[in-house]
């Protein structure tokens, strides 16, 4: 997850 | 499918078409509108006149913006939110490229060979700074074989979900899942296709190798930029970009 650290935040995001 | 209700295909179809359009920018309507909208000469010749570096950032800025309109595509798919993080992350990274580049088709006016970029549309010389003129022209290829197919706007939803939900990328932990996500997208899109009298599309369809053999030659020119410009892509690229890619 650290290695995709952005993706995974978009995808955490509601709406980004 | 005995797996499935008519209901839930019907809804998730209509999914599959909310979640495209709205992440879909520009509209169709405003693209047909400026299709003819191409560079002047003058213009052309300045980006020609661009360095390298400059041109990649750009393209990579471009690239990271429609990648981003990806994730929110999948994000808004009824059942990818279900998947476990990691095969949501597994299949964005796989296939967030692949989607783009079906999803380039609706901004390429297959009439003159250009694609709408930074406001207006482009032939494959505008991009000559970039040093990769065969990945530029197979791109290029790719769109004109896929506008060729006529693809209405749902017919372009569907096949991005079925690019984007493909259970056979290594490293998903729940293949399974991802594979009835994936089956019950088909049967939504033979649906559709017989609806509409399109069911001789998927015999037309590019086989998803190329979309593949695209998405590793890109790769493989930003290997080649980096060798040529160490130090280059921390600075000014994108961090999603970079993450994807890098």
């Amino acid at each position: 997850q650290e290695k995709h650290r952005i993706l995974h935040k978009l995808l955490q995001n509601g709406n980004s | 499918s005995p797996t499935c209700s008519g209901m839930e295909i019907e809804l998730l179809a209509q999914d599959v078409l909310r979640s495209h359009r709205e992440t879909s920018q520009p509209r169709a309507e405003e693209l047909q509108q400026r299709r003819w909208d191409t560079f002047s000469r003058e213009e052309v010749c300045a980006y020609q006149r661009k360095p390298m570096q400059e041109m990649w950032e750009r393209c990579a800025g471009r690239l990271t913006e429609a990648i981003q309109h990806v994730v929110e595509f999948a994000k808004r798919l009824r059942g990818f939110m279900e998947l476990c993080q990691n095969d949501q992350i597994v299949l964005l990274k796989a296939g967030a490229m692949e989607v783009v580049l079906v999803r380039m088709c609706r901004a390429f006016n297959p009439d003159n060979r250009t694609v709408l970029f930074e406001g207006k549309y482009a032939g494959t010389e505008l991009f000559r700074s970039l040093g990769c003129h065969e990945l530029v022209g197979s791109i290029f290829d790719f769109a004109q074989s896929l506008c060729a197919l006529r693809l209405s706007e749902s017919e372009v939803a569907f096949l991005c979900a079925i690019v984007l939900i493909n259970a056979n990328r290594p490293w998903l932990q729940e293949q399974a899942k991802v594979a009835r996500l994936r089956g019950r997208l088909e049967v939504a899109f033979r649906l559709l296709l017989r609806r509409t009298h399109r069911e001789g599309l998927l015999a037309r369809l590019p086989p998803a190798g190329r979309l593949r053999a695209l998405c590793s030659q890109h790769v493989e020119q930003l290997q080649a930029f980096r060798r040529l410009h160490p130090g280059a892509l921390p600075a000014a690229f994108p961090p999603l970009y970079r993450e994807l890619f890098a």
